[in-house]
């Protein structure tokens, strides 16, 4: 029996052989075989699943590929709108935020709430403003934003026929090499 | 949507979710991801689940509880029980997505009935699995 063991996913959908390129494929698994491995060197170290757990998730939420933290879809009105959950299996422990936009981990903020709070699930900006008063780092909305998110929400919502809001003032005005690489693979969830 | 779950050398499972949502999402839409029960779930009596996918489905089946459930009370195998909830509950109902899971023996399992889901595995002893489509 294996002593630790770590599944991690990123995401799933319309995903096929045809609509990836090899460069984008290549790039896919490199970052899940480097979460994976990140989450093992913590649990072959005797650490904790949980502290496993927000190490890898963090390094999914800074990688603008997936989405989640930076590089996550915007909602109808322009904004990013993140949710996180974390639940300790042996102590029936639990923690969730939904709609944060200000912290730049989500994940942290679900253990912080799990681990320092009476509470099971905070919303909007009390949750933003309890991962501040938690010492969790909070960034400007715009550090999660990529362009290729931007052009997918604009994409969905001249087929909903949806006004288009305006584009974030700050947002960086060219795209990085990585996101770049990635197309909108049609993901659920 | 991106998950994890991890068993530890103390025999601890825990499991965890973070996500941005669905594109263009509007009135304040929240997925399962954030919910205790239905994106994410853990039990040391069962096993550890996050799951990514059309959220609302996943929400009214509880899919994370219930995988959990079918692992305690009905002794399904890990496998068994995520491919229960995916391949037969979700798919049924209309929903697409998929789950990983990971059980306090050291099973591991992972599930989807969309094309392709980003996923990785590794364990005590054993090699790194990474995988994209659904034949890899």
């Amino acid at each position: 029996m294996a002593k630790w063991a770590l599944v991690a996913h990123g995401g799933a959908g319309v995903i096929e052989r045809a609509h990836l390129r090899p460069e984008q494929d290549a790039a896919y698994r490199e970052v899940m075989g480097r979460v994976a491995q990140a989450g093992a060197a913590v649990l072959k170290a005797g650490g904790a699943a949980l502290d496993a757990i927000e190490a890898a998730i963090q390094i999914l939420e800074d990688d603008p590929l997936f989405n989640a933290g930076r590089g996550a879809v915007f909602t109808a009105q322009g904004d990013i709108e993140l949710d996180a959950s974390i639940m300790d299996g042996g102590t029936l422990a639990a923690g969730a935020v939904a709609g944060v936009t200000r912290t730049r981990h989500p994940i942290s903020a679900a253990r912080a709430v799990m681990e320092h709070s009476p509470h099971v699930f905070l919303g909007g900006e009390g949750a933003d403003a309890f991962a501040r008063s938690q010492g969790l780092e909070a960034v400007e909305p715009s550090f999660f934003f990529t362009e290729r998110r931007w052009k997918s929400l604009v994409r969905e919502l001249e087929r909903q026929g949806l006004p288009i809001p305006r584009r974030p003032a700050v947002a960086p005005a060219k795209e990085d090499a990585r996101t770049a690489l990635a197309h909108d693979e049609g993901k659920r969830g | 949507t991106v998950g994890v779950v991890a068993l530890d050398a103390d025999g601890v499972v825990a499991a965890g979710t973070s996500t941005g949502g669905v594109t263009a999402k509007r009135w304040g839409r929240v997925g399962d991801s954030p919910i205790i029960g239905a994106g994410t779930y853990a039990t040391n009596a069962a096993c550890a689940v996050s799951c990514t996918g059309a959220g609302e489905y996943f929400i009214r089946l509880s899919v994370a509880r219930t995988i959990c459930a079918l692992v305690e009370l009905k002794g399904l195998s890990l496998q068994a029980a995520v491919d229960q909830l995916v391949q037969r509950d979700l798919t049924k109902l209309g929903g697409e997505g998929g789950v990983i899971a990971v059980a306090p023996d050291g099973q591991m399992a992972w599930s989807f009935n969309t094309s392709g889901m980003y996923r990785a595995r590794i364990a005590d002893g054993e090699a790194m699995v990474v995988g994209i489509y659904k034949d890899d």
